[in-house]
């Protein structure tokens, strides 16, 4: 079945974009076709990718504002991988977008309306609940919730599950929460445990309920801190690439293997 | 003279609120009369002070949005030490703001008529370049920039910068950036030593322009990763009540010191 996966945390700098990008190129390098979407104005996946724009090409601002089609403005960027990729200009987005009609399922029609096909729709999104996420939210089946074991990164889980059920309420009822990735992670730190006892807490609590996340687990696979994930980005490498043998490498081919196992939506 | 800065950095998770929260108490420390404003939806600066607002407190999203008073909704978490806490209704401020006249100037002109004395402003700023920072900026005369020294960090400062240059051009003419400081430092790494190298070549070839960071410095001191600074927020307190003899400890009041010396603008 395909999966449509939106990962998104408004705290911000919790590894969206460096779980976006280098997920995409685990599960490519297993043989399915991916489609990478950036959704953030800072067009850090894109960059990521070394597929920094020049001033005409069209981007994902193209595709929401001028209704440009998907199939013209995606790029290949590596086997079995495609980028609709960001430019600055999507930063006016929200404030552009503020009286258009169905304004949340501009991305969802655009990508129906696609023909490039593919097994597994990543997009990543900016640190906040706006437009653009919210866009996301619409446009997935599913969301993987990458996040710092640190207080502040918990604080806000609960507005995220909040929005995710009013989108799944209101637009989206397909929509559930897939997992919970810890990046960054230190686990020798005792805030590191604690927080993970809470969350699982959390998740086992709502087992029984309706919500969006009663069958959503904090995946097994924890992407521990290691610098060479952030130099494979200064390279515009996935950590594949750049690092094959690192931790970075073994620990997103390990979440991967997960995401494929828990296809809990079906 | 008065100092009124706006930390900022649209890049998410470089320790912005880490900075606001502990450089605020080092300077508070230091016998200076400090205002902190947290105009993070977030309101992860709030919750540093373990200063969670109940539902009918009112909050910076009163002052910016009612007109209600700063003298009212200030609150003490200190010695020398004033809140203007953040709620999460904060969110809805940059669609509600759209066509308000004179919306980027309206934190300014609260904080005008507000008689609450103060030697220190420093205002936390969510990870955006939207109305609520360019209310920041437009309030302040000095900008300070945490940065980690990682290559997506690095990416968006230059826009960061541009952003700046803007506010000065056309509303707030005595706007300055005053330094950049390395959060969350891991100085043996090679990428770290690299960014930071060209970020002082990048600000030395400022030094005789008229942009408003030719006088800006990267500040001497870093500031070293240290879970402690993490676990501080954990339990709403500083690293000076937390853990004052640890490292994050030692490198806010270093850095306050150096703020204090770099009073460039004057
Ligand atoms: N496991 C890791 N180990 C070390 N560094 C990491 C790891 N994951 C991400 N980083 C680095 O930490 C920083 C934050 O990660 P990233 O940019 O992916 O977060 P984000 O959530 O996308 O941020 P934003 O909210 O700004 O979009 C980046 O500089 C990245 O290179
Ligand atoms: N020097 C440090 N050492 C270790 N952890 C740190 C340090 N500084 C900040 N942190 C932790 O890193 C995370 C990001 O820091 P912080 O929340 O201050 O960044 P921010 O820029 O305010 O993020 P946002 O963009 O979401 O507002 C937090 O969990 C914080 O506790
Ligand atoms: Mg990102
Ligand atoms: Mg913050």
């Amino acid at each position: 079945a395909m999966r449509q996966i939106a990962v998104i945390n408004q705290k911000g700098g919790v590894g969206k974009t460096t779980t976006t990008a280098n997920l995409g190129a685990a599960l490519a390098l297993s043989g399915r076709r991916v489609l990478l979407v950036d959704l953030d104005p800072q067009a850090h996946l894109t960059l990521h990718y070394g597929a920094e724009l020049v001033e005409d090409e069209p981007s994902v601002y193209d595709v929401l504002i001028d209704g440009r089609p998907v199939d013209e403005v995606v790029r290949p960027v590596g086997e079995n991988l495609l980028l609709l990729p960001a430019h600055i200009d999507l930063a006016g987005a929200e404030t552009e977008l503020v009286s258009v009609v169905a304004r949340e399922t501009l991305l969802r029609r655009a990508l129906t309306q696609a023909t490039v096909a593919y097994d597994v729709l990543l997009i990543d999104c900016p640190p906040s609940l706006g437009v653009l996420t919210i866009n996301a939210l619409v446009a997935c089946s599913e969301v993987l919730i990458p996040l710092q074991a640190h207080f502040l990164a918990l604080q806000g889980l609960s507005r995220l599950l909040q929005t995710v059920a009013l989108v799944r309420e209101r637009i989206n009822p397909r929509l559930r929460v897939g997992g919970i990735a810890l990046c960054m992670h230190e686990a020798t730190t005792k805030l590191a445990s604690e927080v993970v006892d809470d969350l699982r807490r959390f998740l086992e609590s709502a087992r029984d309920s309706t919500a969006p996340w009663s069958d959503a687990c904090v995946y097994r696979t924890c992407v521990r801190r290691n610098i060479k994930l952030a130099e494979a980005a200064s390279f515009g490498q996935t950590i594949f690439t750049y690092a094959p043998r690192s931790n970075g490498a073994l620990d997103y081919a390990d979440l991967a293997h997960e995401v494929l196992e828990h296809d809990g939506g079906g």
